[in-house]
């Protein structure tokens, strides 16, 4: 019996591009006290807050797979620009984490 | 020299 330990769960979330902007600012990066990117803003009617599970505060472990560990700020802004951008997907599944649990 | 800070970046999608 007891109580259910609270683990840092990540989760799939699939964001897709059904709007001109993705509508999410990041801070962070390798290198700096937050060291993966952390989610700080979502803006209403972008792809982000149409899709409605990603959260300001959330980090970002990995884009489409590919992993954000150990990429400085602009890298993994590039990787998550460059996964609105593409044509090849119309969505982004980012792989997220919800700190301090 | 201390290592760069890139705590205050911010970039918007």
């Amino acid at each position: 019996t007891g109580s259910p330990v609270p683990v840092p769960t990540a989760t799939v979330v699939r964001v897709v591009k059904n709007a001109n902007t993705l509508g999410i600012a990041i801070e962070g990066g390798a290198n700096t006290r937050q060291p993966l990117p952390r989610i700080v803003t979502i803006q209403k009617g972008g792809s982000a807050h149409n899709c409605g599970q990603l959260k300001v505060g959330q980090v970002i472990l990995e884009v489409n797979g590919i992993s954000l560990r150990g990429r400085e700020h602009k890298d993994a802004a590039w990787i998550i620009a460059e996964a609105f951008k593409t044509k090849e997907k119309d969505h982004i599944d980012f792989l997220v984490v919800e700190p301090g649990l | 020299s201390p290592p760069k800070e890139y705590e205050d970046e911010v970039t918007f999608f």
